[in-house]
């Protein structure tokens, strides 16, 4: 059973996109095919691998306006057992174009299942709004992982993604389980582990365990095109991440 | 002349609240008298004032519903010369239903010009998306304040965000100025300096002088419901936000 995993949380600069890339990152290093979707019309984790999503071809706006391209198609190698979908040069107006096709909810689905490539990971980054392109994410997933920065206000945005989650799977999809919330940037905010504690009292089992702390090299990384496993192996982004991969994937087993 | 400015960046999590909120402040403490807007759903500028997004009404949402409510009707003081506009219960669901009413695009336009309140400004507080809402407050307002965070990647968003900017400044809103772009939250990334100089060849004058530090001071004000000005006046954060009320008064004098 494929696992697609939505990495979403529309509130802003969370991490969503540094949990892409390196949870990504780490699952390929335990020994997993992955394929990670950009759905982001700024195309930051395209970006973060070095390719550039105005001009790479095909991408996620091509498949997203073409029923007949799967993932696989898609999908460009960046590194052993690594796949990265390009978000592509205009996702905005693809969105906006999606929305008169009557099957504009499922077209990533339908891509992934159309996919020749067998991955056991998929996993899809979304952009700060609960739009189209985060739908489709939802849609296509079965499991959610929502990153939660560690500051003040961090939770007020997850019981509105919570609704609309349960919503997509009472009525498009039944398979979407929440994976769970993983805190990240810990420490940015002096009440960070406060702010844990908060969340622990309110997600109780669906915390994760692993914790991402606040380190300048999950930040500099992108610029050298590398994940932070590769640009600093024993900082403790790296570490965490990788911790991060090994609970996810003893969860999903 | 009312100045309206929309602070506005699709980019997630670089300071656009924190840059209302504080600027604002700044502006009320030099002694002009200031309106904030809250148009973000997760109402996080709401919240940093103390006042309740789901139950504070009148709210944006009844002013975007309803053309016969004025700013002035939903404007609640919170500080000397300072008020602000609450977002209210479900903007997103206010957003969706905006979208079938012909004047779609002009309605906080014309909330704010009916307003019966004399202030001399009024700060829009956006979601990190370039949808209905944001697209009020670029129409309602005469300056754009973009709000950078001087990471990597961190001007990847602007270019699309300039984009929308001139199509509804040559269709809708004629008055529309750039007053120019902050870099935020400078220091937490290594390579912050080599990005400002960045900006500064790609918007030469339009880069404001004043420059938003990392401080720890400015995430967590909002947990005791202040400003920064208030809860450290003497904080690196609260000193250059002030610092960007006197450059922003002065170009705008
Ligand atoms: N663990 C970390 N430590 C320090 N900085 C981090 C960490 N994780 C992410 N960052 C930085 O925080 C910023 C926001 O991260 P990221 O872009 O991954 O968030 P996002 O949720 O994808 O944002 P958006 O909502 O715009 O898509 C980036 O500059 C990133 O480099
Ligand atoms: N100068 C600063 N120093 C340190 N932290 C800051 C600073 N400015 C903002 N922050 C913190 O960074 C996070 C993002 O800031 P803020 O919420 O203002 O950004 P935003 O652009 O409004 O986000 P969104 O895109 O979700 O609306 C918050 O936790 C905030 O407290
Ligand atoms: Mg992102
Ligand atoms: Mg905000």
């Amino acid at each position: 059973m494929r696992r697609v995993i939505a990495v979403a949380n529309q509130k802003g600069g969370v991490g969503k996109t540094t949990t892409v890339v390196n949870l990504g990152a780490a699952l390929a290093d335990l020994g997993y095919r992955v394929a990670l979707i950009d759905l982001d019309s700024q195309g930051a984790m395209t970006v973060s691998f070095g390719l550039n999503p105005y001009t790479t071809k095909p991408s996620m706006v091509n498949l997203l306006l073409n029923k007949d391209i799967a993932l696989s198609d898609v999908a460009k190698s960046v590194a052993e057992r690594l796949q990265v979908a390009p978000a592509g040069s205009d996702l905005l107006s693809a969105e906006y174009r999606l929305l008169k096709q009557p099957d504009r909810t499922t077209r990533l689905r339908d891509a992934i299942e159309k996919s020749r490539d067998d991955v056991d990971y998929v996993l899809i980054d979304t952009p700060p709004n609960l739009g189209l392109l985060t739908v489709n994410g939802l849609v296509a997933a079965n499991q959610l992982l929502i990153p939660v920065k560690t500051e003040y206000l961090a939770m007020r945005g997850v019981r509105p993604l919570l609704e609309s989650v349960w919503l997509i799977r009472d009525r498009i999809n039944p398979d979407l389980q929440l994976l769970g919330v993983v805190p990240t940037m810990h420490g940015a905010s002096p009440n960070a582990d406060a702010i844990v504690s908060e969340m622990s009292k309110v997600f109780r089992n669906k915390l994760l365990k692993s914790t991402i702390p606040m380190d300048e090299a999950a930040a500099v990384a992108p610029a050298s095109r590398q994940t932070v496993l590769d640009y600093r192996p024993a900082s403790r982004a790296a570490v965490a991440y990788r911790e991060l991969a090994k609970e996810v994937s003893d969860v999903l087993r």
